[in-house]
């Protein structure tokens, strides 16, 4: 399991 | 992009479109809430700073541009045009707004993934739309008379919301299992806001009645 940001989204 | 991120974000298109039409159409913004809208200009804002620094797709950049054109619009139509502003209901506008804006601030410092300026201001951005409906649904809550088009426009924004949440599952199963826990929890609260206005609004709308909010 890896956290990412959400920035590809709205 | 997945068929519930592409239904989420167009249902915000949608909820958009029908507050300009209900604006436009009936030179009224009776029932809309200044303060969310301000809000969502903040939201916006902030978030999408992101445009001069990240290329995703051209989808992305297009509809970045759409969201803080047609928020900013919005807040000049409610301030600013001469027969619009006289119909804004601000004595029922009442909500402190700009007392969101610190814990929203201070929680971004506390939990942004980086510590650098554009993830600060982007988790802010996300720790605030979570809470800028709150002005909107007391207002509702106040109005006697919520119109076809207001009703319309809150159940799409909070539509957008839960389609969001399909989405974030959606994503978690096909995409080798990727954790986004700012925009989950937040997404989560702010769509737990929608429940008890949800809840009224299909309510009113299986039995044909007005929508009312019990205060």
């Amino acid at each position: 399991l890896k956290v990412v940001s959400g920035h590809d989204e709205l | 992009m997945n068929i519930f991120r592409l239904a989420g974000d167009m249902t915000h298109l949608l909820s958009i479109v029908v507050l300009l039409l209900k604006i436009r159409t009936t030179k009224s913004c009776a029932g809309i809430s200044l303060k969310t809208q301000e809000l969502y200009v903040i939201v916006f804002i902030t978030r999408y700073l992101d445009l001069f620094t990240r290329y995703v797709s051209f989808y992305n950049t297009a509809m970045k541009l759409v969201f803080i054109g047609t928020s900013v619009a919005i807040v000049w139509y409610m301030r600013l045009h001469k027969v619009v502003k006289q119909t804004y209901s601000r004595d029922e506008d009442t909500f402190k707004h700009y007392l969101l804006i610190p814990p929203c601030f201070i929680l971004a410092l506390l939990i942004p993934l980086e510590f650098t300026v554009t993830e600060i201001l982007w988790s802010f951005s996300i720790y605030l739309e979570a809470v800028a409906i709150l002005p909107q649904l007391l207002l509702l809550q106040r109005s006697s008379n919520i119109d076809n088009l207001t009703g319309s426009y809150v159940f799409l924004l909070g539509a957008y919301r839960a389609l969001y949440i399909v989405n974030w599952v959606y994503r978690f199963f096909t995409e080798t299992h990727k954790i986004r826990w700012i925009p989950w929890i937040s997404g989560l609260v702010q769509t737990a806001l929608y429940a008890d206005f949800f809840y009224y609004y299909i309510k009113s709308w299986k039995n044909h009645e007005k929508l009312r909010l019990p205060a």
